[in-house]
């Protein structure tokens, strides 16, 4: 399984559509400070089924719909899509690229979908749950957050191994 | 279950030994339960750098601790590859010659995982395949370009 | 007690405000006390960087938060200048761009007050007086030299 | 007043004695991932009487003094001296410069000195206690924790003020 592409619009600072599509090894993703980088690791972790507003950053869920600035409107809706490649069969799904959207309308209504599919968020959290994909602290590496893994007790640091071991 | 659990844990000691080394260029680093109860005991941390003494954890400096958490990382990657992995800034802390040390790591594993990461180190950036550049042209708006990598990659 | 609090208080806001416009290039900063006890209410600080909405502190960029704390430091410093500061790697999270302005800014601010920086970004380093280099050539052993600067200084 | 040099023996990775000399405008000190460089930034805030081991990124006070290396036997001794110039009287003493002395021994005893005259560990931090020198977060700043004044509980965040204010 990888990566094929992600299509983000409408989530945090993506006014505009963009799209990124990786290649199966190292895509490096820069910019200057407050540009957006963070903003996209955020849209993976949130299509992902990340259910924490304080994880993304925000205070709330609605945080990550853009806000607007001093010459653009807020939006109503914020809307990822991530695509994998599904060839080797790791997901249990009979397709051979899945494309997982999740859509948050200001009213507070969410929209999930599987290949356009709507489903719900715990369809989309179960596709990644076996790859170990999807917790903090070792396949998802929020920034500023690296030195965790020695800095946490003892006791949490063990959550981290259980899940990889 | 507990079977599974010590066979795993010795198996990340291991690579993390290795992991530590490879990007310490030397040293020592171990993994120990804080106990005898298996299937409770929290799990301690040792990390010596090549050529000083063993010494608490919080007396290593900023990078230390920065490639030493990359070693323990890497170390669990190795044992159980996940299909990708986002990485922010994760080394920050590092000088530029152990930036390039981690580089090198990231092109080896990049094999078995696909690795995004955000960076703005430049040894970082010539070991992507793939470069995207994000800008704020317009303020509060972020636009994404692909950039060219020079150097034939 | 009280007057003095306040009065002290509301020069760090506008001075706060001033330093933010400074390393920001524009945008708007402020401190509020978040309550009516003057005595016990704590500082709420509000950040809205150039362009952008005024939004939570939380969902600024790493580099924003270390900027914006940059400038909530100096607002204090303005207000009463301490004789030396030593500051450790404080613009780690800031990009090359960032780092030329809060080394403009530590210039102007080093004729009241002494710095000793600890650095490892060129911006901070040319604008040192003195630069000291600091090596392990036996491991484990700390030794200092000292660093010409180019570009006569 | 400002801070004319220190001097450093057996304080940490510094097994030989090593002297800085500081100009009153801005010295930088810049080296590799692990040098010493952030050992000197607590060798400082040591002499200006820090009681705290953690602070010091140690667990307990005797973790200051160099403990040797796979060649090196460990010291018995760290000791620091800072010297400072006093010619605008900021300090109430009647020296135009003053150095500050503090020694450890492994036996735990401790020595202080004003110009090589004992006094106690009080002693010192009155001399910077008025110039708002000695508490982190403003004057002293350790790796890593510019981001506190930010991220630090509102009320905690007033505690920096009155000291300032
Ligand atoms: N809902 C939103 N609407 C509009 N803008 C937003 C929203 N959420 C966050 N932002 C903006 O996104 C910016 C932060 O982006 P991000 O964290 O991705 O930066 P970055 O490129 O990672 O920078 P750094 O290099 O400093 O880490 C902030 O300026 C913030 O104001
Ligand atoms: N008591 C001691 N005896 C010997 N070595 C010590 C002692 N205390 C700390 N050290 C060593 O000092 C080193 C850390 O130094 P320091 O934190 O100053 O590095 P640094 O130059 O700031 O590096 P970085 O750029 O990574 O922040 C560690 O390797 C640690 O082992
Ligand atoms: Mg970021
Ligand atoms: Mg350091």
């Amino acid at each position: 399984m990888y990566l094929k592409r992600i299509e983000v619009k409408g989530f945090k600072s993506f006014a505009d559509k963009i799209e990124l599509d990786f290649n199966g090894g190292i895509t490096a993703i820069v910019g200057p400070n407050g540009s957006g980088k963070s903003n996209i690791s955020d849209a993976i972790r949130w299509v992902l089924g990340e259910q924490s507003a304080k994880t993304l950053r925000g205070a709330k869920m609605e945080d990550v719909i853009f806000a607007g600035t001093e010459t653009r409107k807020p939006l109503g809706c914020a809307e990822v899509s991530l695509t994998i490649d599904n060839s080797d069969g790791i997901v249990p799904i009979e397709y051979t690229e899945i494309t997982v959207t999740r859509r948050l309308y200001r009213s507070g209504e969410s929209e999930y979908l599987i290949n356009n599919t709507p489903c719900r968020l715990r369809d989309i959290q179960e596709i990644f749950m076996d790859t170990g994909i999807g917790k903090d602290g070792y396949s998802l590496i929020g920034q500023g957050r690296v030195d965790e893994i020695l800095s946490t007790r003892s006791e949490d640091r063990r959550n981290l191994f259980e899940e990889a071991a | 279950m507990t079977e599974q659990f010590k066979y795993n844990f010795r198996i990340i000691r291991e690579n993390f030994n290795l992991t530590f080394k490879e990007l310490f260029g030397g040293g020592y680093a171990d993994l120990r339960l804080d106990g005898d109860d298996v299937l409770n005991a929290g799990i301690e941390i040792i990390v010596q750098p090549p050529g000083k003494k063993l010494q608490t954890l919080s007396l290593l400096s900023g990078g230390e601790r920065g490639l030493a958490a990359i070693a323990l990382i890497f170390a669990i990657l190795k044992m159980k590859p996940t299909p990708f992995c986002v990485l922010d800034e994760i080394e920050a802390a590092l000088d530029d010659a152990n930036v390039n040390r981690f580089a090198e790591f990231l092109k080896d594993y990049s094999t078995r995982t696909q690795f995004i990461i955000i960076t703005h180190r430049k040894g970082s950036m010539a070991a992507a395949d793939t470069l995207y550049g994000v800008t704020m042209e317009e303020k509060g708006v972020s636009k994404v370009v692909s950039l060219k990598l020079e150097g034939g990659k």
